[in-house]
């Protein structure tokens, strides 16, 4: 553990707490992709049901029961107590295009042709592309809650900041993950156009909208 | 380096 992966971990359960935070307390789901939401389950359900025959370290095992257990306590908020809230038509980013290609890279770019070791491949990249509905959906309604936004910042920061945790480990352990890398750095990248919005207007205190 | 197989990151 070093101190890069700690506060991306970190930032990436502030985001979580933050999205519930905003569906409490405003009682709605406004503004929030049902499908990245759903992606994320599939993410952690694949990547993290592992903790059923691997342990790392109690902060690994809870951060994993807490990620699968959020995702779905939001998946059963949107889809339930608050469905009226919830509009599925403006979220109409075809999940199709990420899965199936998705699927596909797993089997070609894994580190072992075993059905655990395909799913983690397959979680990696689904997670790399999954907030792109939800970025979708900001980009087709133009603007966004401040909340919203904070969400969204704590999610890119998330994967940012494991970027220089690989640099880190690569120098002083001496190892590379090029499957996580690459996707990590691809993750990251989806959120530049965002993260430009974020830090020179919701920052400086302005609405979070496109330009037209 | 090498990859690691441990998956021990989140």
């Amino acid at each position: 553990m070093n101190l890069f992966r700690l506060l991306g971990d970190l930032s990436h359960l502030a985001s979580i707490l933050v999205l519930l935070h905003k569906i409490q307390t405003s009682r709605s789901c406004r503004g929030i992709s049902f499908k990245t939401q759903a992606l994320y389950v599939a993410v952690f359900v694949a990547r993290y049901l592992d903790l059923f025959w691997r342990y790392i370290s109690l902060y690994n095992s809870a951060m994993k029961v807490f990620f699968i257990g959020s995702s779905c306590y939001i998946l059963y908020l949107m889809k339930y107590r608050y469905r009226p809230t919830n509009d599925p038509s403006i979220d109409t980013f075809r999940i199709e295009y990420l899965l199936v290609p998705c699927a596909i890279l797993s089997l070609i770019f894994n580190y072992n042709f075993m059905p655990t070791e395909i799913l983690w491949s397959f979680s990696i990249f689904l997670e790399s592309v999954a907030i792109l509905p939800q970025l979708f959906m900001l980009q087709r309604t133009g603007e966004a809650e401040a909340i919203t936004t904070h969400y969204l910042a704590a999610l890119g920061i998330y994967r940012a900041l494991y970027i220089p945790n690989w640099i880190y480990r690569y120098f002083t352990e001496g190892v590379i993950d090029p499957i996580a890398v690459t996707a990590g750095i691809v993750q990251t990248g989806l959120y530049l156009d965002f993260f430009y919005v974020y830090f020179t207007k919701v920052l400086q205190g302005q609405k979070f909208e496109l330009p037209a | 380096g090498s990859p690691p197989s441990s998956h021990d990151e989140l």
